[in-house]
């Protein structure tokens, strides 16, 4: 069962979530009693990383257009920059004392305050990229409400070619957001919702071309099913996307999953 | 930049996982 929700951050997250889970485990279980290490130069080359992820981390919040990414991801940036001190502190104190308790809680706290910061960092502007698919997806279902007013082919041609790019990246935003994800279930779900979509767009198209040709006939026969088909078809590919972004924004399990 | 971001975010678990490797290099012996 996978922990971390996307390929991504598992790759990065994984390995030093299991490290320090390891090093709490150690800590508790031995109290060894052996001196500590010179931990120096490892520890300037976590403060040295931290400094160049704090300021592309401070980049990113600069120069992005999300709101919510600009409010949430300074305090992952604070966490990590603690924790980096954190660190820093217990170094010192184990070059004075390598048999210094209190610098190996700093050490457990400085580790897990690393991970926990990355994480919350990595999530955070891991959602603000869902959200960004999210946005293409409404576009679509905006599109898709104009469907029912449009009564010429003049209007139809503007509305596929509107809808038509809209479509078009979402379908491929979709196809390497679902090839990132970890959890399976939530992968089939977007794959069939998108199959669904791409199988529903040509048929919409078609059924509003009908209804335009049947209301611009004399005698108008059927152009009320007509309308209902279209409807009907507007409301499937509705339903499609809203599911998408339904999923698109679950990172914990579902009790199917668990099942 | 955003790529960058990710790149940074896994050097510094790269580090903090080495980091710990010498900690408990040390535990462990």
């Amino acid at each position: 069962m996978p922990v971390f929700h996307t390929k991504t951050i598992e790759s990065i997250l994984e390995p030093v979530a299991h490290q320090v889970s390891r090093l709490v485990i150690l800590h508790e279980e031995a109290e060894d009693g052996n001196a500590m290490p010179n931990l120096e130069r490892p520890v300037q080359a976590v403060s040295r990383a931290v400094s160049n992820l704090v300021k592309v981390g401070r980049e990113t919040i600069n120069s992005s257009d999300d709101p919510i990414l600009r409010q949430d991801m300074p305090a992952s940036l604070v966490r990590v920059e603690q924790a980096s001190r954190l660190l820093e502190e217990a170094s010192s104190m184990l070059k004075a004392d390598p048999y210094s308790q209190p610098a190996r809680g700093k050490l457990i706290d400085g580790s897990r305050g690393i991970l926990q910061g990355t994480s919350s960092l990595l999530l955070c502007f891991d959602e603000s990229e869902v959200r960004k698919i999210i946005v293409e997806c409404k576009r679509v279902l905006d599109y898709l409400a104009v469907a029912e007013v449009i009564d010429t082919m003049e209007d139809l041609v503007q509305f596929v070619k509107d809808l038509s790019p809209c479509l078009t990246k979402v379908s491929r935003d979709v196809d390497a957001r679902e090839k990132e994800l970890t959890h399976q279930v939530h992968r089939e779900m977007l794959i069939r919702c998108l199959e669904q979509v791409k199988t529903l767009a040509p048929i919409l198209i078609c059924s509003m071309k009908i209804y335009i040709q049947l209301t611009s006939h004399p005698n108008n026969k059927g152009s009320g099913e007509a309308a209902e088909n279209r409807n009907y078809l507007v409301g499937r590919m509705g339903d499609e996307i809203t599911e998408i972004i339904r999923v698109l924004q679950l990172t914990t399990y579902d009790e199917d999953e668990w099942d | 930049d955003t790529k960058e971001m990710v790149n940074q975010a896994r050097i510094l678990a790269q580090a903090t996982a080495q980091l710990i490797q010498s900690i408990k290099g040390q535990a462990e012996t």
